[in-house]
């Protein structure tokens, strides 16, 4: 799977916000995104996993320096929609593998995740494509994650 | 933010399987996998959001025809990581907006978002690339949301 990948990116630039336990209706995705979308916020990977019970959460991640905003104007719609609480983190990391037809290389997902098991990083968030691998992890493990992620894919420091 | 989606894909190929309420710790996401990746089962989405408590839900999308065989594998491993139980999904559709450069334009997902809602259909999932922003909705609006989303995005058919 090593010639899968081509390389690892590394972004530090990223907050994460959270909206926890949201109501499993259509509408609710709209609603929390475009106050976001209105006041030009980029917002870069949106999370949103199946729900349980009618309720599920719906995170994203933005540049760090739009958090502040983008709290205000999500923690305004969590109270309309009624849910539980807003999250904020401002302590992540997003590491990458990327490369071609990751799909049909299903060791290449099992290969990242226990490079980064292996040395102890926790895995807080994960989204996947069909040319890009992401994990969120803690900030402090970012360049700790690129490098043992050259290693276990076989890539030049640098690539 | 038209000018940015280039094409709406629909993949009605895959089911979905989800392991609730696993340990957010180290190794978790790996021992979930590797099975899978062992068995040469071609996992094409992976979404795992931030956790609550000490606990996360770890989703994955794969072809229909390895539902069975994941399921068992994902099983063996959920007793053992001791996780709440495993969940499986045959009757999902993947609908995706695909175009470059949508983090720079984050009225794209509100406008998908919208137009799916405005239907009355349920985003049961979400995950995002950079070119890519895909749903999972119920399989019967597969063409119903192909042909919104053309619209809301001032596609011709066949996009
Ligand atoms: C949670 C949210 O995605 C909701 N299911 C919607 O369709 O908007
Ligand atoms: C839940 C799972 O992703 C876990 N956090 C891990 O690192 O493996």
């Amino acid at each position: 799977e090593s010639a899968v990948v081509s390389g690892i990116t590394l972004d530090r630039s990223e907050a994460k916000l959270s909206v926890i336990r949201v109501p499993d209706r259509p509408g609710i995705a709209y609603r929390i995104l475009s106050p976001l979308a209105e006041a030009a916020i980029n917002v870069d990977m949106i999370i949103q996993n199946a729900s349980s019970e009618g309720y599920t959460d719906f995170t994203f991640t933005l540049p760090k320096v739009d958090l502040p905003k983008a709290r205000q104007l999500v923690e305004f719609v969590a109270r309309e929609i009624e849910a539980l609480e807003v999250r904020a983190d401002n302590n992540i990391a997003k590491v990458s593998a990327v490369g071609t037809g990751m799909k049909n290389h299903p060791g290449v997902a099992a290969r990242m995740f226990k490079a980064l098991a292996d040395e102890n990083i926790n895995i807080q968030m994960i989204s996947t494509s069909e040319i890009r691998i992401s994990c969120v992890i803690e900030a402090k493990y970012g360049e700790l994650a690129v490098r043992i992620l050259h290693e276990a894919f076989n890539l030049a420091n640098g690539a």
